[in-house]
C-alpha cells in the first residue's frame, strides 16, 4: 500500500502541465524521471512479492512453504508417494525492454514469460523478448504445445543505446487468447545452436544477400534453422 | 516507381521502391494504393522574442522558419522475413533509423522509429517529423483525438468560430494528437496511431505528419528560460491502419478503437528464472 501511495504521489506531481508538455527545465525533467523510475521500481517490487505469494499458494496448496529448490530426484511420477516440488520463482519486470535489454531472458537457460492482460476482453499479442543470438530457443505453453517463434536481429542503432546490456536479438512469438484481466505463462528454453562447428555469425557480419537467403530459408522451413 | 521489395500478411502487403522508401500498400481485395513515408525536419525560427514576428521556436512554441528539409534521398534497407514477422530495417542517416514491421496476424503496419541525438553542429534547431502520404482526397479535412476521447474534425486553415487569417501555415495547422490522427475520403481511410501524445497535422490532402523529436537552441521567452536542447535519442512507435470505409468488417472505427485499447493498455510482461525446474514440474 505504501508503494502504491508513493506511485500515486509521484503521478500527482507529474500531472503538472510542465511535466505533461515538456516545458520544465532540464534538471526538473530529470528529477521527474528519477521520481517515476523509483516509484515504478517500488511498485514492481510489490507486484513481485504479491505474485510470489500467489504462486506459492496456487502451486503448493495445503503445504508448508519450503524455500529450497526442487532436486532432480524430486520429480515425481506417482503423486501419492512422491513429494511434490515447491515453486519459488520470482516475477521480475524488465524496465529496459524498450531498448531491447533484459537480464533474465538474455542470460538464463530456462525462463518463464508471464503475460498479463489488463483489458476486459481477450486479446492476442506478439511478445518480443531480448535473447542471446548464439542460441536456439524453444517456446512452450502450458499445453506442451511448441509455439512458432522467430529470432530476429535488433538494429545496431538500438543496441548502441545500451551497448553493455542490449543483446542485439529478439525472440518473437504470438501469445494467443490472453484471458480478460488474466494471464498466461510461457516456458522458454535455450539450446546450443544445432550446427555447433559452424562459425557463429552475427547479423552485422553477414553480407546482406546472404542474410536475405537465410531469412527466406527460415520462412520456408521452420525446422531447418541457420546456424546463427 | 515499381516495388523492389514487399512484406505483408494475409490482410495486406506493403511495397518499397528502389531507393528504400515505402511506396505502396496492396489490400486483400486486390486493390493497390499509394502509401509513402519519410522523415524530414523543420528548422526552428530564431529571434529575440521582443515582438511577435521575432519569436523563437522553443519549449512552448512550435514555430518553423518555413524551411523543410528531407533527411535522406535514399535509404539503406535490410529485409527480414520469417514465420512470425516480416521487417524492413531502414537507415535514413546517422541519427534516424526505423523498423517497418508486419506481423503475421496483425491488420496494421508498425513503424518503430529511432531519432537522435539530433545534430546541431550547424547551430540550427531541428524539429523532426514523420510524414505519411497517400492519394486519399481528404479535401482539407483531417481528424485528431486531441481531447483524448472522440475524433475531432479539423479543417486546414480554418477555425469553426471565427474568420481565420493564418500567418503561420505550418504551426497554425498543428493539433495535439493523443493517440490517433486520420484522413479519409468517400472510399478509404488512413489512420496513424501513436504510443504517446504528439503534435500532428495534415498539411496536404492525403498526408498525415507527426512530430517525433525536437532539439532547439533558443528559449521562446514564455517562462521556461531554457532552450529545449534535448541531446538524447528517442525511440517510439506508430501504428498505421489503412482500409476501405464501405462494407469493411470490422469497420475502420472498430479497428482503431480496439488497437487504441490494446496499445494503451498493452499486456505487462513478467520474467522468471526457472533454471531449477523441468518443464513438466513447471506445467
Amino acid at each position: 500500500r505504501s508503494h502504491l501511495d508513493y506511485m500515486s504521489e509521484v503521478m500527482g506531481v507529474l500531472q503538472h502541465h510542465d511535466a505533461i508538455t515538456g516545458t520544465s527545465k532540464e534538471h526538473v525533467t530529470q528529477d521527474y524521471t528519477v521520481q517515476i523510475t523509483a516509484a515504478l521500481k517500488a511498485c514492481s517490487y510489490s507486484a513481485k512479492i504479491i505474485l510470489n505469494q500467489l504462486t506459492k499458494r496456487q502451486t503448493n496448496k495445503d503445504k508448508p512453504v519450503v524455500t529450497e529448490p526442487p532436486q532432480p530426484s524430486a520429480r515425481y511420477h506417482d503423486q501419492a508417494t512422491q513429494p511434490q516440488p515447491t515453486f519459488t520463482f520470482d516475477f521480475d519486470s524488465c524496465l529496459l525492454l524498450n531498448v531491447s535489454a533484459c537480464d533474465i531472458s538474455e542470460t538464463k537457460d530456462k525462463f518463464m514469460v508471464t503475460v498479463y492482460n489488463a483489458l476486459a476482453h481477450s486479446v492476442f499479442h506478439y511478445i518480443r523478448v531480448p535473447v542471446d543470438g548464439n542460441f536456439e530457443y524453444e517456446v512452450t505453453d502450458y499445453r506442451s504445445v511448441p509455439i512458432t517463434h522467430q529470432i530476429i536481429s535488433v538494429p545496431p542503432q538500438v543496441t548502441a543505446l545500451h551497448p553493455i546490456q542490449a543483446s542485439g536479438y529478439e525472440l518473437v512469438f504470438l501469445a494467443t487468447e490472453l484471458p480478460p484481466v488474466g494471464y498466461k505463462s510461457f516456458f522458454i528454453t535455450r539450446k546450443p545452436a544445432r550446427h555447433v562447428n559452424a562459425p557463429r555469425f552475427r547479423f552485422k557480419d553477414v553480407p546482406e544477400v546472404v542474410l536475405m537467403q537465410n531469412d527466406e530459408k527460415m520462412a520456408s522451413d521452420d525446422t531447418q534453422r541457420p546456424p546463427w | 516507381n515499381s516495388n523492389v521489395v514487399s512484406i505483408g500478411n494475409k490482410y495486406f502487403s506493403i511495397g518499397f521502391d528502389s531507393k528504400g522508401f515505402l511506396n505502396s500498400i496492396a489490400l486483400d481485395d486486390g486493390s493497390e494504393h499509394k502509401l509513402s513515408q519519410t522523415f524530414f525536419y523543420y528548422e526552428g525560427a530564431v529571434g529575440d522574442n521582443r515582438v511577435f514576428k521575432n519569436r523563437s521556436s522553443g519549449a512552448y512554441i512550435f514555430r518553423p522558419n518555413s524551411t523543410e528539409r528531407f533527411v535522406a534521398n535514399q535509404v539503406q534497407t535490410k529485409v527480414i522475413k520469417g514465420p512470425v514477422v516480416e521487417e524492413v530495417h531502414q537507415t535514413f542517416n546517422d541519427w534516424i533509423s526505423q523498423v517497418i514491421r508486419v506481423y503475421h496476424d496483425y491488420n496494421f503496419v508498425e513503424f518503430e522509429w529511432l531519432v537522435g541525438p539530433i545534430p546541431v553542429d550547424d547551430n540550427v534547431g531541428k524539429e523532426v517529423v514523420s510524414r505519411f502520404m497517400t492519394d486519399i482526397k481528404s479535401s482539407n479535412v483531417f481528424y485528431t483525438d486531441s481531447n483524448g476521447r472522440e475524433m475531432i474534425r479539423r479543417v486546414r486553415d480554418h477555425r469553426e468560430t471565427w474568420n481565420l487569417n493564418l500567418e503561420e501555415q505550418v504551426a497554425g495547422n498543428y493539433y495535439p494528437v493523443t493517440t490517433n490522427i486520420a484522413v479519409e475520403d468517400q472510399e478509404r481511410r488512413l489512420s496513424v496511431m501513436t504510443d504517446r501524445a504528439q503534435g500532428g497535422s495534415s498539411l496536404q490532402d492525403g498526408a498525415v505528419e507527426l512530430m517525433v523529436h525536437r532539439r532547439l537552441l533558443h528559449d521562446d521567452a514564455f517562462g521556461v528560460a531554457e532552450a529545449l536542447n534535448h541531446t538524447h535519442a528517442i525511440r517510439g512507435k506508430h501504428f498505421l491502419i489503412f482500409g476501405k470505409l464501405n462494407g469493411a468488417v470490422p469497420t475502420m472505427a472498430a479497428r482503431e478503437r480496439f488497437l487504441q485499447a490494446e496499445k494503451l493498455l498493452s499486456p505487462w510482461l513478467f520474467f522468471s528464472d526457472v533454471s531449477s525446474y523441468e518443464y513438466e514440474d513447471w506445467r
